[in-house]
């Protein structure tokens, strides 16, 4: 799998790795995906990398690799900012070899990392037709995360006909943020919109919600898919070729 | 008080 720009692998590795230290890429002729769960089941992420996207790409036949997201982010770091990627599994072997190569052709590096046996859970997704569906620029979002940790661990999500509230609390005392829906869309990076056929309001862990936010670099906006009692989907579009999807499960009452 | 629920309560095993 050949890719011009190198970085959006990065951005999608450095989006994963600190929810998911290590995953199993499944590899067919039709792409790359991936599903997690974190350590203590409370998410998920599900990435989809169509070939397509890719400059090239060439599967002959389908694989599993476990791979360390851990150990391939500290690979890419090395990276240029504007090197080409490929990624290569040759048939039988227990390693990936990751190859960059500088944008004039000066410079190539190659690295071997070692495939590991991960016992991995899939979990079955339903498709859900949400009662909400927020979009809004990925790095407003990643600010409210932040400001919202100030206040509390948790962050209660309410939406209206006229925008998205997120508000936590805490010892401290409590704070929210509250977004309109933007009526005048002239860029639509940083607008606001909101689709809702019912109202919701859910509460999730603030500290996972972050986690998802360093998956943001990967796209200008991210939507935010909410229903009653049922996980959030958190999506970040890979441009033209994918995307990579995190699920959290509410918090719910005792 | 709220709980933190896990994905199996929504998700199914496949």
């Amino acid at each position: 799998a050949r890719l011009l720009h190198g970085s959006i692998f990065a951005k999608v590795i450095e989006g994963l790795r600190e929810l998911v230290n290590e995953a199993t890429w499944e590899c067919s002729g039709n792409g790359i995906t991936l599903q997690a769960m974190d350590s203590s089941h409370v998410a998920l992420v599900s990435l989809v990398m169509r070939s397509e996207g890719f400059e090239s790409y060439r599967c002959d036949r389908n694989m599993s690799l476990g791979i360390s997201l851990v150990s391939m982010s500290k690979v890419l770091k090395t990276m240029g900012k504007d090197d080409s990627l490929t990624i290569r599994v040759n048939d039988d072997s227990d390693s990936i070899i990751i190859a960059m190569e500088s944008q004039n052709q000066d410079k190539f590096a190659d690295y071997e990392l070692r495939l590991m046996d991960l016992d991995s859970e899939h979990l079955g997704i339903p498709d859900t037709d949400y009662s909400c569906a927020i979009k809004m620029p990925s790095s407003e979002f990643s600010r409210i995360c932040r400001d919202m940790s100030i206040m509390g661990d948790s962050v209660l999500i309410c939406t209206t006909k006229e925008g998205v509230k997120f508000s936590a609390k805490g010892d401290l005392g409590q704070g929210s943020i509250r977004l309109v829906q933007t009526t005048n869309i002239e860029k639509e990076e940083e607008a606001v919109i909101i689709e809702m056929k019912e109202a919701v309001a859910l509460t999730f862990a603030v500290r996972y919600l972050s986690m998802f936010c360093k998956a943001a670099p990967l796209s200008p906006q991210v939507g935010l898919s909410l229903s009653e009692d049922t996980p959030l989907m958190c999506e970040f579009k890979i441009a033209e070729m994918g995307h990579v999807r995190f699920y959290l499960a509410p918090k719910i009452e005792d | 008080s709220l709980l933190q629920s896990t994905l199996q309560c929504f998700f199914n095993q496949s």
